[in-house]
């Protein structure tokens, strides 16, 4: 079925099926950490979680559909929002700490160890308690996950060929599919319309502070790279580049 | 240097069927 013909509660549960498993570190955290092993297990962690937010990607209905010069330009832009976001999720029943995985929890105060890193777990922390504070709803975080990367690129790009255009068509059409399903979600939860609308603005609103802690992830990563204190690799340096 | 060079990883996952949690 075709996402343009399904239900806003068809398309929720497709992208729910898309959801990744749960991720391991899988490494013996030696405690205290140093700012070299604590940006090595954080740069490891996350480029596992890159390639599995490709399969993710692939599985939102319609996303294929896209030209594959889009399909590399929207992932390329929202990687780290898409991470932190999860991030976010996994951490919200757990005021002060961050969920980077079930085998590494961080307390605010371990980013001390980190130069800069800090202010970026805090920015984290006082979003996730956002969410905290509007219950966020696993269907409703699952349409964010996929706004987020569908909107990414969208006033970036003019298209210029007609395959451009077409493609940006399809990207518009799929974003009113992953809008109506967040509409949806918010109506399930008994509250007036005018509650409803609200809360839609206050979800969307977040997303702006997601994009800015992203920025300040990007700025951050580059700097402990450049500085040769954590080695980038593979998928994750790949992503890294495209942003600096 | 062409999109799909500069993403060879992105590019290949993007393409290939292969199964992400053997290649993570």
């Amino acid at each position: 079925v075709h996402h343009s013909a399904m239900s806003p509660e068809e398309f929720i549960s497709r992208i729910m099926e898309a959801e990744p498993p749960e991720i391991y570190l899988m490494e013996d955290l030696k405690k205290p950490f140093t700012e070299a092993s604590m940006m090595m297990s954080l740069t490891n962690l996350a480029d596992k979680e890159l390639v599995l937010m490709i399969s993710w990607a692939k599985k939102i209905p319609g996303f294929v559909e896209l030209s594959l010069t889009d399909q590399i330009h929207l992932l390329k832009c929202c990687w780290l929002e898409i991470l932190m976001l999860g991030l976010m999720w996994r951490s919200v029943d757990h005021p002060g700490k961050l969920i980077f995985s079930p085998d590494f929890k961080l307390n605010r105060e371990e980013g001390q160890c980190v130069e800069g890193i800090m202010e970026i777990f805090d920015m984290l922390l006082a979003a996730t308690s956002r969410f905290r504070e509007l219950k966020l709803q696993r269907e409703e975080y699952v349409c964010l996950k996929a706004m987020i990367l569908l909107n990414s690129n969208l006033c970036t790009s003019a298209p210029q060929t007609a395959e451009e255009l077409e493609s940006r068509n399809k990207l518009l059409r799929l974003l009113d599919s992953v809008i109506d399903a967040l509409v949806w979600a918010i109506s399930k939860m008994g509250l007036s319309t005018q509650q409803q609308t609200l809360r839609l603005g206050h979800l969307t609103m977040l997303l702006s502070h997601i994009r800015h802690v992203s920025n300040k992830g990007m700025d951050h990563l580059s700097t402990m790279k450049r500085k040769n204190v954590v080695l980038v690799y593979d998928l994750l340096l790949e992503m890294l580049d495209a942003n600096t | 240097t062409s999109l799909k060079e500069k993403h060879k990883i992105l590019h290949q996952l993007l393409q290939n069927s292969t199964s992400p949690v053997d290649l993570a």
